[in-house]
């Protein structure tokens, strides 16, 4: 987090707000909804409260404005700047305008004023920008469904820096950002897509080519916004071009890169017993077309041709793969080898010799 | 839309692309062109320090080249606050 130059903060906790006027792209109650639960976000974690007034002047003033309005900072049409707020302070400090031009909606499309408001809030009550993907505070927009938010650790330490603790007995805490080469990473889920390698962990994916060095992280929502966050298993049927992801007792398929439809199917239509709560991790045999998944200690066979559970499973993993335990986080296939991820270790397993061939890093793939 | 998984094309109109780094440097991160500044001094930063400002702002790779990455990011929409000084 950044605390703004000169630390400007409100003397007084008790803050007042005014929705001054209203954008024609949403009723008046969704912009009202989502104003009160972007303040909600800061007065969750802090000693703050806002009272919300209708008329006169409150300390912070939220307007949706077009163009040159006057403050020194012209808006710039359809995208590119989408908002901005004054630190605190008098008069225009602390005040937030939203530009008009953009299309406001409290759902995935366009640009959804919730989180732009909360992320301008934090200006207005004295937060810069944070240099912290995760963070509410980073600089560029990136869609996350309203009702996964939660304040990043690194903005509940800014605001705290500034106004001091949250008067609740249990002090809040957030996420944190997972960082691409930290010795202790795990992953929940790993797959392959279009020749790309894909790997989840909780609201976050990794996505890098195998032959290029870079990786980036962003959020699973940013490209899939109906997606969950906490993806706990994925394979790539590479013949369909799927990729399959699964949560719980449910999975979703993806097209090419698009969901194929939003609302998820049930693990069970695969023929997994009922006794199946969630599946631990899965990976798709190109040559042979059948996937393997794997529950605690045991692991089931789907034939892809035939749509349907191979019979004789579920059977012990460690008797067909030697060296792999049980709990296995996440595997995928590249190559002649699979990759069997087990907390913040990957083990290379041949198929062919039907043994583990060399044992690395989690993170080994994204060149520490 | 977000469906677009591969991102932005790989080379665009050099001008254009100089035109975005300028203004996107000049609003957020205080670069200063010739005409702005009254008094020359040595301590201008130059485009590409400011670049190497933004792109370790980003977590970028930090080249001071406007690459591919640079650009995506520049294009992303965002808050109108600039990420440095007031």
């Amino acid at each position: 987090y950044v605390l703004t130059d000169g630390n400007p903060k409100w003397e007084r906790k008790n803050l007042t707000y005014r929705i001054v006027n209203y954008t024609p792209d949403m009723n008046p109650a969704d912009v009202d909804k989502a104003i009160q639960k972007a303040f909600k976000v800061w007065s969750d974690v802090s000693p703050l409260t806002f009272k919300r007034i209708y008329d006169g002047n409150a300390d912070i003033m939220m307007s949706f404005e077009t163009g040159d309005h006057r403050d020194n900072s012209p808006f710039d049409g359809p995208n590119g700047f989408l908002a901005h707020a004054f630190q605190p302070g008098n008069g225009i400090g602390g005040d937030v305008h939203f530009d008009e031009a953009e299309y406001w909606t409290k759902v995935s499309n366009g640009y959804n004023l919730f989180f732009v408001a909360a992320h301008e809030l934090g200006h207005s009550l004295g937060l810069s920008h944070s240099t912290d993907p995760g963070a509410l505070m980073y600089p560029t927009y990136s869609y996350i469904e309203p009702n996964e938010f939660h304040l990043s650790q690194d903005d509940i330490n800014g605001i705290q820096t500034v106004y001091g603790p949250s008067d609740n007995s249990v002090q809040p805490t957030g996420p944190t950002t997972p960082v691409t080469c930290d010795s202790k990473l795990t992953f929940d889920a790993v797959a392959s897509m279009r020749g790309e390698l894909l790997f989840f962990k909780g609201r976050y994916f990794w996505r890098k080519h195998p032959q290029m060095t870079e990786v980036d992280l962003n959020f699973i929502s940013l490209f899939w916004p109906n997606l969950p966050s906490g993806i706990q298993a994925a394979y790539e049927n590479v013949e369909r071009d799927q990729v399959f992801l699964f949560k719980e007792n449910k999975y979703w398929v993806l097209s090419g890169y698009d969901l194929v439809y939003s609302h998820p199917k049930s693990i069970y239509d695969l023929g997994l017993p009922k006794n199946v709560k969630r599946i631990n991790a899965a990976f798709n045999d190109e040559n042979s077309g059948k996937t393997y998944f794997f529950v605690g200690n045991k692991y089931w066979r789907y034939d892809e041709n035939s749509r349907s559970m191979d019979q004789g499973y579920p059977k012990k993993i460690i008797n067909d793969f030697p060296g792999i335990g049980k709990k296995i986080d996440a595997a995928f296939q590249y190559g002649r080898y699979i990759y069997f991820f087990i907390g913040t270790r990957q083990f290379q397993f041949d198929p062919n010799v039907k043994r583990v061939v060399s044992v690395m890093k989690s993170n080994s793939w994204f060149n520490c | 839309s977000s469906s677009g998984f591969p991102v932005a094309p790989e080379t665009e109109d050099e001008d254009k692309n100089n035109q975005l780094v300028e203004n996107y440097l000049q609003h957020f991160y205080n670069l200063e062109t010739d005409k702005q500044s009254r008094f020359k001094n040595k301590n201008i930063k130059t485009v590409t320090e400011k670049l190497k400002e933004m792109q370790a702002f980003f977590g970028l790779k930090v080249t001071g080249k406007p690459d591919v990455d640079t650009l995506e990011v520049m294009k992303k929409p965002r808050c109108g606050v600039p990420d440095v000084g007031q």
